[in-house]
């Protein structure tokens, strides 16, 4: 038996959201600790990892661990049933489910809708992700980084980070012309404002804008965005989901010739 | 020109 009801059903088609241009079908692995989802796009260039703590769930059981092969597209069709302010809860009794039924209430418990989504059985092609100890960690908020790379796509489709010990520079260079934007600490009280520069050694890697733009339709998950940098590794860019776990995006970087 | 490295470079099948 598998339940999971989520007070906030609105994170749920966030997240959705958020990785459905990157992935078309994904594994939720459900288990004790809560659910976990690792996808690869179709270029194998970017992975997205979520991690939801069973802790954030208003309910939550799972008897023994799951794996509910999801397509995203028809997962996407279903949550847009749900109301923002609804709960969602995800639910299956058999053990190899075939099919995973979805319950969407609205506060007052006045409208109930119920719907039962077909699984598919995908191999699972999990990564192992190495705990990795970032050398520039920048935390910046989610909608200026997002800005940010909006801007500079429309100069080239790469953008090169490079982090020193006060400032951050994202640099462009295209057939029109090149550009760079500088961003310094700032421990601001505006949320909009502030940036936050751990750089214990500094980097400099290039990164498709594409991808980049993708990651950041998880903007309405979280105010502030995570950049994690280290030479040699995929960039991460994180999103924590208040109370509730993370979601992920790790992108392989480009190398000159 | 700079060359698009892939995620499965650098994190490992399980």
């Amino acid at each position: 038996m598998f339940e999971a009801k989520l007070q906030q059903g609105v994170i749920f088609k966030k997240i959705v959201d958020a990785i459905k241009d990157l992935v078309k079908s994904v594994n939720i692995d459900a288990s004790t600790s809560g659910l976990s989802m690792q996808a690869m796009d179709s270029a194998h260039v970017a992975l997205v990892s979520l991690k939801l703590n069973e802790n954030g769930f208003k309910d939550y059981r799972c008897d023994r661990p799951i794996t509910l092969g999801l397509s995203i597209e028809n997962l996407s069709k279903i949550l847009k049933c749900a109301g923002n302010d609804d709960t969602i809860t995800l639910q299956t009794d058999e053990e190899e489910p075939s099919s995973l039924k979805f319950f969407f209430e609205n506060q007052q418990a006045s409208k109930i809708s119920e719907f039962s989504l077909n699984l598919m059985s995908l191999d699972s092609e999990s990564l192992g992700i190495p705990d990795t100890d970032y050398s520039s960690v920048i935390q910046m908020s989610s909608a200026e980084f997002s800005r940010i790379c909006k801007e500079l796509s429309s100069i080239s489709e790469t953008v090169e980070i490079e982090t020193s010990k006060e400032s951050v520079k994202f640099s462009v260079q295209g057939d029109i012309g090149a550009g760079s934007i500088t961003v310094k600490n700032n421990q601001s009280d505006k949320d909009v404002d502030r940036v936050d520069l751990q750089i214990d050694q500094p980097v400099k890697l290039t990164f498709a804008l594409r991808y980049l733009n993708m990651f950041n339709k998880a903007v309405s998950l979280s105010s502030t965005v995570s950049l994690n940098m280290s030479e040699e590794n995929p960039l991460m860019v994180e999103y924590k989901i208040d109370d509730l776990g993370s979601l992920r995006f790790y992108l392989a970087p480009k190398i000159s010739d | 020109k700079s060359t698009q490295k892939n995620i499965t470079n650098y994190f490992q099948k399980q």
